[in-house]
């Protein structure tokens, strides 16, 4: 079973990739399985026709409340099939406030193997769509505790999203366990400039020791389905968006050995190496 | 002396208000701090002049590596002044993957105050601009701990906005002391339709038991003042922009009453709400 996390800044664009790329896996055949790990739980919105599914901490804080524990929780209350097939959870969020976050996450990724989630419904891909603002010890824990396998760091032509995607690259440096997880990849959610991002998120992805593998467009397209809550490759089956992710998802499959990455350490060296490109 | 918080979800223009609000005050005689509460430490790179400038927690780990505490650090290590006279700070974060980014928000302001930057500067206003994503207990310690003491929920009018603004206003509930702090209102960042945005951010911020202060307008101006790092007050003093961020500075100024909000307690009921305004 291939285990594949998605990270990168808020509205990069995660979930609309993760999405995307869950609905490309699926027509080739698979059983995907998509896990939000953003306490927003919007991640598998577009999947779930709109829907904003029940979550894994919510559901298990009723047993609790109960005097229950997690064994009392039933798969069919926490995954959801979507129309399409692919099989939808959302980890959810502490109660506001209080508590932490990431290790939440890590609470509702380990009901998912206590309960034995993937086994029961034959899961052949994983997709961990994960906040990545806040590289904090919280959410950083899918990788230390070897959940998030292969990372893919989602980034546009903005120095924001490179500055965060270097920042996830420290984290997965510092936790990864050899031979098990690492960064796989970096893909480009264009914000337009598709020339200038190709050129300079190569050069990035190089520099951490790994490659671009992909570059979604930015597309009226893919914006419309957002608002449709369907994935591309439902909406407009036969546009080049929808190829566009039926080849990233041949591209994941086949690149299938992760790297421990070199981040750049100091800001003003990433700053240097953005600025080198932009144009005069 | 004012302190004010800015919340909300991730990309909804937190920093474009925070910047153009400090520089508003700052036109109408006030000595103005604003503080970048967000580990992405862009928070104040439109007063910048675009520069990232250095954080409080890689200032303070520094002289922690040296053997030295907070007290080694001089105010103008981790202060900066914009040309405009607004003084400059960024909270910073964790080194990535370890630690609490919440807890470091606190440790920063913790400093700020053991070093008297307020008095030293002799500061009227702090706007402090803080991540909204994740309401966990970590980004919560400003309210629990009487910093955050009159708090603005940025919504625009997509639903996830307000999802994650009912959330912050159930932290606040839970965590803010009774007559120090609290909400101050609703502040619409327009994603397009005013007209809808209007009615459901005033009648969510009515069921808050607060109100809608004012609505910034989706605008190519304000886009454009990003990409030239100025605030649209220094960029085009004229313009309706500059107008709209004068009257959001006296609104903010005459609303010293924060209360304690009565968020929405079901998802559901958030979504009818929602769904009652919609176009049919
Ligand atoms: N390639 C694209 N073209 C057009 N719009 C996009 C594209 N990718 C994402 N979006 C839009 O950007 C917004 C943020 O995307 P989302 O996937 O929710 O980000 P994240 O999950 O990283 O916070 C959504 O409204 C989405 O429809
Ligand atoms: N009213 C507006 N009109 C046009 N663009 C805006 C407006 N408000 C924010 N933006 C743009 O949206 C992006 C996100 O804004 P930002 O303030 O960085 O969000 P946050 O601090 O909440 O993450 C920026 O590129 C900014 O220029
Ligand atoms: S470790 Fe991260 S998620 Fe956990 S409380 Fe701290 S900031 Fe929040
Ligand atoms: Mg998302
Ligand atoms: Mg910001």
């Amino acid at each position: 079973m291939r285990q594949i996390a998605i990270y990168g800044k808020g509205g990069i664009g995660k979930s609309t990739i993760a999405a995307n790329l869950s609905m490309a896996l699926k027509e080739m055949g698979l059983r995907v399985m998509q896990v939000g790990c953003d306490p927003k739980r919007d991640s598998t919105r577009i999947l779930a026709g709109g829907r904003l599914i029940p979550t894994v901490l919510e559901t298990f804080r009723e047993e609790l409340r109960i005097g229950k524990d997690e064994y009392a929780i039933s798969l069919k209350d926490i995954i959801f099939q979507a129309q399409s097939g692919i099989y939808c959870v959302e980890s959810g969020g502490p109660e506001p406030g209080i508590g932490c976050a990431g290790r939440g996450v890590l609470t509702a990724l380990q009901i998912l193997s206590d309960l034995k989630a993937f086994e029961t419904y034959g899961i052949d891909v994983a997709i961990y769509d994960v906040l990545g603002d806040v590289v904090c010890g919280g959410f950083a824990m899918p990788i230390r505790h070897g959940y998030a396998q292969e990372i893919y760091l989602i980034c546009s032509g903005g120095f924001m999203s490179i500055y965060a995607a270097n920042n996830i690259a420290k984290a997965i440096r510092r936790l990864s366990r050899r031979g098990e997880t690492g960064l796989a990849g970096v893909i480009c959610n264009s914000s337009g400039d598709e020339q200038f991002e190709k050129v300079v998120l190569s050069q990035f992805a190089e520099a951490l020791g790994s490659k671009l593998v992909h570059l979604v467009p930015r597309s009226p397209v893919i914006q419309a389905c957002e608002v449709e809550s369907r994935t591309v490759l439902e909406h407009s089956p036969q546009s080049e968006e929808a190829e566009v992710f039926r080849e990233l998802a041949r591209q994941v499959m086949d690149n299938d050995r992760p790297v421990i990455p070199k981040p750049i350490e100091e800001i003003s060296d990433l700053e240097a190496m953005y600025r080198e490109h932009l144009p005069k």
